[in-house]
């Protein structure tokens, strides 16, 4: 695409180049800035001040910018890179990249660990998965006892955690998500693939002058 | 039946984890 108009990117100019994060990431640079049409939707939809706040993205996630979710909480976290409290388009691409079809599973797997890896700690605790159960139930309205809930974590415990040590670490996810490669298809996005057509309307107005 | 069920499968459902939301118009 040779036709970028830097005054696409004019007035936000804090926004990293297209060309680095093209090559730092699994995107073109065409794709990038496809993807800065998505980010401008997005980081403008409430604060209008090129970054996207939680309320933004929950937004755009639930058409609803005061649904909270853990699993989304979680997700704006990770991708929050810089760790405050706001996503920049640096941060938007190259956490998106990890969601890209093509993208090695390796990396999948990894970010997985980190999203499941609530507190930080470097394990995934048999609490933290308790609480994890407990979320996604509640998000689904369905009704299960403490029992039920303990079973589910025990049993998935006895697959997981190898050395029976009560909490799973990096290389027992690895082979736990190696052998149940369902368990990684919320981390591709296959539009991602697609992303030029889905926002073309950087392409079709870079170059335009006015 | 609880005890079949894998609780990351559960988690993995989760409508948090719905980037494709973000790219909807």
């Amino acid at each position: 695409m040779g036709c970028v108009s830097s005054k696409q990117f004019k007035g936000a100019a804090e926004h990293e180049d297209p060309a680095v994060l093209a090559k730092e990431t699994t995107f073109s640079v065409s794709e990038v800035e496809a993807l800065y049409e998505l980010f401008r939707k997005i980081s403008h939809s409430i604060f209008k001040d090129g970054l996207i706040h939680k309320e933004e993205f929950q937004l755009a996630l639930f058409r609803n910018s005061n649904k909270k979710n853990l699993f989304a909480d979680r997700i704006f976290d990770l991708f929050d890179l810089k760790r405050n409290g706001v996503i920049d388009f640096g941060e938007f691409v190259r956490s998106l990249n990890i969601f890209h079809p093509e993208t090695p599973l390796a990396d999948k797997i990894s970010f997985a660990f980190r999203l499941y890896d609530l507190r930080g700690t470097g394990y995934i605790e048999r609490e933290e998965l308790y609480e994890m159960v407990l979320a996604i139930l509640n998000e689904s309205d369905l009704l299960l006892s403490d029992e039920a809930v303990e079973q589910i974590v025990d049993q998935t415990f006895r697959q997981a955690d190898l050395n029976s040590d009560g909490k799973i670490d990096p290389d027992e996810w690895k082979a736990f998500a190696s052998k149940n490669p369902a368990l990684l298809k919320n981390m591709t996005l296959p539009y991602l693939k697609d992303i030029t057509m889905a926002f073309p309307s950087f392409v079709l107005n870079s170059g335009v002058d006015d | 039946k609880p005890e079949s069920m894998n609780a990351f499968a559960l988690i993995s459902r989760s409508q948090g984890f719905n980037l494709g939301n973000l790219f909807e118009k």
